[in-house]
């Protein structure tokens, strides 16, 4: 799951900003 | 003492709601009823509208693709602003007791799975028969507009309002939607988390609708109807992804809508 959902993962884990994204 | 708990659960998903999500059901109903004065909404009513509406369009993030296409860069920016509300959507389910302290392998599931419905049902309040407020309530667009696209893009839509205008006839109130979502979030495959949120809901439709039978049965259906509506949107998707050679799909869509259904 890791691998295939990165981006999930980086903001599950951090309150990545939208320009992050 | 029970019912206490629920009521502070309930206060505190509507905290979070209102932080997260600006445009509420509230504002939102303002708008579309013509209640916000000299602010209402610019109008896409057909392709010559497009580019003029476009100053209203502040998405941040936009998703910087070389084309001087206005149906292109509108369906990008649409596109942006999906990935900024799954991150929205995110940091409110986080904030729901108990969410963060699951696996996160199952975070991901509950997420990946839910997001679509959430992101519909939110969108549900923002749509009447005739349209749909889009960027943050600055912009109206018809249906009629989204109805006379070409093919696969005109078959988009219109599911997505045919429920929302049901749904709507439900009358919930932003507290509702509040638990109403975090229930959609956590129905995944956990077991017992929901329990408390959905008591809690259950008893706040109660309270918030005494005059309304079977409310929460009534809520609780359009589960339902909405895991049909995300499943026809992922194939849809990936009928694109097929057809249009030239369509870019946001990295955080894709993962979302890879293997889904």
């Amino acid at each position: 799951l890791k691998e295939k959902h990165k981006i999930l993962h980086r903001l599950l884990q951090n309150s990545t900003s939208p320009v992050e994204l | 003492p029970e019912a206490a708990d629920l009521r502070s659960l309930a206060k505190l998903l509507l905290e979070s709601y209102l932080k997260y999500f600006p445009l509420t059901k509230a504002k939102a109903r303002a708008i579309l009823s013509g209640k916000t004065g000299d602010n209402a909404p610019f109008v896409y009513h057909d392709m010559k509208s497009l580019p003029e509406g476009e100053r209203f369009i502040n998405c941040v993030g936009l998703v910087q693709e070389p084309t001087d296409e206005v149906q292109l860069r509108f369906f990008y920016s649409c596109q942006s602003r999906s990935a900024e509300a799954v991150r929205e959507v995110t940091e409110f389910a986080k904030s729901i007791p108990g969410f963060v302290g699951l696996d996160l392998n199952d975070q991901v599931t509950l997420l990946k799975y839910g997001v679509i419905e959430v992101l519909i049902i939110m969108w549900a309040p923002l749509m009447n028969k005739d349209g749909t407020l889009i960027s943050y309530g600055q912009i109206f667009m018809t249906r009629e507009f989204l109805k006379s696209l070409r093919k696969p893009f005109c078959d988009m839509m219109e599911p997505k309002f045919e429920f929302s205008v049901k749904f709507n006839t439900l009358e919930l109130y932003d507290s509702d939607m509040a638990l109403f979502l975090a229930v959609i979030i956590l129905s995944g495959a956990i077991e017992e988390l929901p329990e408390t949120v959905s008591t809690s809901l259950e008893l706040q439709l109660k309270l918030n609708h005494p005059d309304s039978l079977q409310l929460f049965a009534k809520v609780l259906q359009k589960m339902t109807d909405l895991r049909q509506i995300v499943t026809d949107h992922v194939h849809l998707i990936q009928l694109l992804k097929k057809t249009e050679v030239d369509m870019c799909l946001h990295p955080l869509l894709q993962e979302i809508m890879r293997d889904l259904y």
